[in-house]
């Protein structure tokens, strides 16, 4: 009884994509009320813009890397650190592509009247979202038409005199006045890319439901190669005034969740003004940095044993984020998990560290694979026990540390 | 500070409640 709480069955197969038929939709739906969409993998086969060439995980945890390294830069600026106005210690190449690779989750929405369908990245580390326009005079190529504002209706660029305007120069976003006194905003990512155009408003349609006077940027030009693929746009789900789930706490409620996938090849869901119940709640940590939302992490357990880690070691909490792919861990709690993680996995030879990665085995010709549960304590006793899915990526243990415990 | 990445919450629904100040999961939701 013991073991079959404490250890998990990891098939080999499920390592590897399988064949899907993307042609049968398959259900979505959500536990909760609201105004649910479906989800999809951004790089998997029934995305609505598939990748013609999928990044490989080596290529995404390097990009991860400098995801959470702006993060944790970002915060650490406004909690009084030096953040990203000193310069960083991350030297981003510049065949690193995007700082928005690592954001792999996508939402079909409409917007304008008639409803332009666009294909949207979900990302809960910012604010502003933003959808390519017409005319845009650098911007990739994308799968959908160019969102056309002179073809809807209910469009609207906001004056620069209007409060939306203030709000955005307040949230440092704001990028000036055009001649024509619209609002000019400006996004930047980890990687120094950055898109601007003009600040404004629409109908948005989600699934059957659609909100009036959503806010957006209306991207005219893009710089460092914002996304490499074929969608369309972003679609900031932060805490910040500007953010959609902002935006329509309102009228759909303060709240949102999503289902992320647990593969490539299957679909989530993301709803918005959700139903709050039949969840383990843990309190939500807020701080200057609107976009972020914090919880705090207090202990781990593996194979249902509880790690020997001090609570100050997490005391400077953690941000949940859409966007990251990897869990980063102080150095102390990680060297914890790793080892004991390793203890539970003597029957399987290691195997080369890969990337971010130093705990991966060699799986060779053994299926099933026992692995040791995983769960993250959260404040107030809140466990979540993670899937196979969430524990090992690729043969590798999927968590990654910090520089130092202070970081 | 830690960040929790999107592969640890794979098949868990995460609940961002504003309003109620709380970040829920109800496991092998998805």
């Amino acid at each position: 009884g013991d073991n079959l709480r404490s250890y998990k069955v990891l098939h080999a197969g499920s390592l590897k994509s399988a064949t899907v038929n993307c042609s049968q939709p398959k259900a979505v739906s959500s536990s909760s009320g609201g105004v649910t969409v479906p989800l999809h993998h951004r790089h998997g086969p029934c995305s609505p813009v598939p990748s013609t060439e999928a990044p490989t995980l080596e290529e995404m945890l390097r990009r991860d890397q400098f995801r959470a390294a702006y993060i944790t830069r970002k915060y650490s600026g406004v909690m009084g650190g030096a953040g990203d106005v000193e310069q960083s210690d991350v030297t981003v190449p510049t065949t690193l592509g995007t700082s928005l690779g690592t954001l792999e989750y996508l939402i079909t929405v409409g917007i304008g009247s008639p409803a332009m369908t666009q294909t949207m990245l979900i990302d809960t580390g910012s604010d502003v979202s933003w959808v390519q326009c017409k005319p845009c005079s650098q911007c990739h190529t994308q799968a959908d038409s160019l969102f056309d504002p002179s073809s809807s209706s209910t469009y609207s660029a906001f004056p620069c005199s209007s409060s939306a305007c203030t709000q955005l120069r307040q949230s440092q976003q704001g990028n000036g006045c055009s001649s024509g006194s619209q609002c000019q905003y400006i996004v930047k990512y980890g990687d120094g890319s950055s898109g601007t155009g003009t600040y404004s408003s629409d109908k948005l349609t989600l699934g059957s439901s659609s909100v009036s006077y959503f806010q957006f940027g209306c991207s005219q030009s893009e710089s460092g190669n914002l996304l490499e693929d074929q969608t369309d746009g972003l679609m900031g789900l932060g805490g910040g005034a500007q953010s959609l789930a902002t935006q329509t706490a309102g009228t759909l409620g303060k709240a949102f969740s999503y289902c992320l996938p647990p593969t490539p090849d299957s679909s989530g869901f993301l709803t918005l003004g959700a139903a709050t119940s039949g969840f383990a709640k843990t309190q939500m940590l807020r701080s200057s940095a609107p976009a972020y939302y914090g919880v705090l992490l207090e202990a781990i357990r593996v194979g249902g044993r509880q790690l020997n880690i001090p609570a100050s070691v997490f005391s400077a909490k953690s941000i949940m984020d859409s966007g990251t792919i990897i869990t980063r861990l102080p150095p102390t709690a990680y060297s914890a998990l790793s080892a004991a993680f390793k203890a539970g996995m003597k029957q399987y030879p290691p195997a080369q560290p890969m990337g971010i990665f130093d705990t991966c085995f060699n799986f060779s010709g053994q299926s099933p694979i026992n692995i040791p549960s995983v769960a993250l304590v959260f404040s107030g006793g809140v466990v979540v026990d993670l899937a196979t899915d969430g524990i090992i990526l690729d043969s590798c243990l999927a968590f990654a540390a910090n520089s130092d415990d202070s970081s | 500070l830690g960040i929790i990445g999107n592969v640890q919450q794979r098949t868990i629904e995460v609940l961002y409640d504003v309003g109620g100040g709380a970040v829920g999961f109800k496991a092998g939701a998805c």
